[in-house]
């Protein structure tokens, strides 16, 4: 029965089509996933991707890969990238430009922040290939009671409030100006 | 990738010709508990894969949310508690009932008087609110303290068997009057672990000064993988103010892993079956009701 679904297999799905989107934010950029459910040729060989195009003032909200590591390549522009490891320690803080390439292990946590234009492609090393993220409407975080997220930061009630809820995005946001964060401590002030 | 992490003069730890008792090895201590270790580079353990840990929780204490990179089975050896998963894409099913006070550590009866009335004016607060809906909805619902809401809260006590996934956050809170104790099996040779045979641990919260367990590279001090991050882009990504985000990393921060929490631990659960069938079977007390009660 293999050799029958081996030979009449589909091998191959193309990424970058706008249509074919799993995240789309206007004006921000889009992310879109294969995996074995999409391809199920993966299932054997284990392997899934990622492929992402985002503008220039996109941020891909901090995340880890829960099941597998990943190898992110750049196509097009150029971003600045931060991957955290499991003892807290940033071990790395730089750009990344077309051609180059950076080896994110499982679980370490890690954000993109475009600079112009910022594409990738990820391969993944597990053909389901989770991902958790540290902030936005899916997070963690969010998943934490407010008396968890008081007692673990040692912060307010309220201040547990807006770490957990103010985020409303998913994947993609937008990497606010220097600009607003000052006026945003005035407010807070 | 088996060659990775591994000394050289262990390459060969499959020599069983000698079995040993084992004790554990290291102990790391927090504000309110310890974290107990069996060197996973001791010959038997290694070759049998793993990496084993006793946790103990005092009364009142919350174990921080931490993942693995590999899957995890523990044993509740003795009391009793609560413990919440992060399954990512998993809805908040955990709602509270009450609107949640805004400063903690009020008095009981101030929080009753004031978490009546709070409750009643929060909600007609919210009314209002909804009467304005738009963008700044949610925010302002935030503001006004609407229920909190989380993913699935669940009771662990002694006897309990419980399996954690890789990268799936847990934390324990001790709601006891004992020490909660859980031994903890990592299998770190389990092809869901794609890093080496090293036993990582992936903390959310909290600081351990006194390091990670695990032979020389772990012994550096263990932060939460918040603190690795610059905090204005922590504070973009979170919509918070640049100062909140510092706070996050939890610098000054030396409680360790186990903190004690302050005051009623606010989270919804559901209730217990009648107080654990197998409590009575244990301590039958008085004769039997009747014959079939044996």
């Amino acid at each position: 029965g293999l050799e029958e679904t081996i030979c009449s297999m589909r091998t191959h799905e193309n990424i970058d089509d706008p249509a074919r989107a799993d995240v789309y934010k206007p004006n921000l950029g889009r992310v879109t996933s294969v995996n074995s459910l999409t391809l199920p040729i993966l299932q054997y060989v284990r392997l899934s991707a990622t492929r992402g195009i985002i503008q220039g003032n996109a941020m891909v909200l901090p995340k880890y890969n829960m099941n597998a590591n990943e190898i992110l390549y750049c196509t097009r522009g150029q971003a600045r990238i931060q991957v955290v490891n499991d003892n807290g320690q940033n071990v790395l803080d730089q750009q990344v430009q077309k051609g180059q390439l950076v080896v994110i292990p499982q679980g370490f946590a890690y954000v993109v922040q475009s600079q112009n234009n910022f594409e990738w492609i990820s391969f993944k090393t597990n053909a389901n290939a989770m991902i958790s993220t540290l902030a936005g409407r899916t997070s963690a975080l969010r998943a934490l009671p407010l008396e968890v997220i008081t007692n673990a930061y040692q912060i307010s009630l309220e201040e547990a409030r807006r770490l957990k809820f103010n985020t409303l995005e998913t994947t993609l946001t937008h990497a606010r100006s220097g600009q607003q964060q000052l006026i945003d401590q005035i407010v807070e002030a | 990738r088996q060659s990775l992490g591994v000394p050289p003069q262990l390459r060969n730890e499959c020599n069983l010709d000698n079995l040993d008792v084992l004790q554990a090895t290291e102990t790391i201590k927090s504000e309110a508990g310890q974290l107990e270790y069996w060197d996973h580079n001791h010959p038997q353990i290694r070759c049998a894969g793993v990496s084993i840990a006793r946790l103990v929780i005092e009364q009142g204490g919350l174990y921080l949310p931490t993942f693995f990179s590999s899957p995890k089975i523990s044993y509740v050896v003795q009391g009793m508690g609560i413990s919440g998963r992060v399954i990512p894409g998993c809805a908040e099913t955990f709602m509270d009932s009450q609107p949640m006070q805004q400063q903690q550590g009020q008095g009981q009866q101030g929080q009753q008087g004031q978490q009546g009335q709070q409750g009643q004016q929060g909600q007609q607060g919210q009314q209002g609110q909804q009467g304005q809906q738009g963008q700044q909805g949610q925010q302002q619902q935030g503001q006004q303290g609407f229920p909190d809401m989380y993913q699935k809260v669940e009771h662990v006590r002694h006897g309990d068997v419980i399996a954690i996934t890789p990268g799936s956050a847990h934390w324990i809170y001790n709601t006891g009057d004992q020490p909660l104790v859980i031994i903890s099996l990592l299998d770190i040779a389990n092809y869901q672990n794609q890093l080496d045979r090293n036993p990582r641990v992936f903390r959310l919260a909290g600081n351990n000064p006194q390091g990670g367990f695990g032979g020389p590279q772990q012994q550096q001090p263990q932060q939460n993988m918040l603190s690795g991050f610059d905090p204005q882009v922590l504070a973009q990504a979170l919509k918070i103010d640049v100062r909140l985000a510092q706070e996050l990393q939890n610098q000054q921060d030396n409680r360790g892993n186990i903190v004690r929490v302050r005051g009623p631990f606010q989270v919804a659960r559901p209730p217990l079956r009648q107080s654990y069938e197998s409590e009575k079977w244990r301590h039958p007390r008085g004769p039997p009701q009747s014959p079939q009660d044996n």
